[in-house]
């Protein structure tokens, strides 16, 4: 099955 | 002090019709040089990129960096004040509690104002690597739109898969399976084209629910650029001629 992954595990806050 | 006018207004509405449904609240960058924002969903699977260079205004000023945080829905509903024809001027004092928009209509001499409050908006914001995209597909909006429309009514998910001959967006679900296939189209009719610069094959899976509403904004585009690298969020892109681009990133779904 496949998940939603989160933005925040591509991008770093700044 | 900031001021901007924009002649052609419609693209402002536009704008703000085509990201209302993802984000609420919008903490708006005004520099020297040009207008943006960014701002995830609440979920952050997607989140929208908007810069708009005052070269494409009509009349641009601003004096200092500002920030203004609006509330994206009562932006929506004051932009419905709008007439398609309408110019639109954006003013704010230095350290403003509001937004000032007016609408202007030279042709019928109405003129509309309003005075939006401004909000205080505690958004972080992130940094997106500089990323080469191994495939880069730029597809007419209209079509992509409707694929992504079609498909929906058949999966939650689709897959897109690059290679340098095509790009597919393949769905499965309880009806059945099935893809379409589009091929590098450069042909004579601008709008029929589909390029394809691919250097490394992507197969990546993604909800089909944000694509559709990043798609509101095909009005802005005659075109879609899709970005996609393996391992990163997909990006969907609508330049908006002379005046800017609107950027939407999406992560995509992985295995459990």
């Amino acid at each position: 099955a496949k998940g939603q992954s989160s933005l925040a595990a591509f991008f770093t806050k700044k | 002090m900031f001021e901007a006018k924009l002649t052609e207004g419609l693209i402002l509405k536009k704008i703000v019709e085509s990201i209302k449904d993802i984000v609420t609240d919008v903490n708006i960058d005004i520099s020297p040089s040009g207008i943006s924002l960014q701002a995830m969903d609440s979920s952050h699977v997607a989140l929208v990129s908007l810069n708009l260079s005052m070269d494409g205004f009509e009349h641009y000023r601003a004096d200092t960096n500002m920030v203004l945080g609006v509330s994206i829905a009562n932006l929506a509903k004051v932009m419905k004040l709008a007439d398609n024809n309408d110019q639109i001027t954006l003013q704010a004092d230095q350290e403003a509690t509001h937004l000032k928009i007016i609408f202007e209509n030279p042709k019928t001499e109405r003129t509309t104002e309003f005075n939006l409050n401004l909000i205080t908006i505690d958004s972080e914001h992130l940094a997106i690597p500089e990323t080469e995209y191994s495939s880069v597909v730029t597809i007419n909006s209209g079509e992509f739109s409707k694929i992504c429309k079609e498909l929906f009514s058949l999966s939650e998910t689709v897959q897109i898969t690059t290679n340098t001959d095509y790009v597919q967006f393949s769905v499965e679900g309880e009806v059945g399976s099935g893809q379409v296939r589009l091929g590098h189209n450069d042909s004579e009719k601008k709008e029929d084209q589909t390029i394809l610069e691919v250097s490394e094959s992507v197969q990546q899976q993604f909800a089909i629910r944000y694509l559709n509403m990043f798609n509101k904004a095909s009005t802005l585009s005659s075109f879609t650029r899709l970005c996609l690298h393996q391992e990163q969020p997909l990006v969907v892109e609508f330049k908006i001629d002379n005046l800017g681009v609107l950027k939407y990133f999406l992560a995509p779904k992985i295995s459990d």
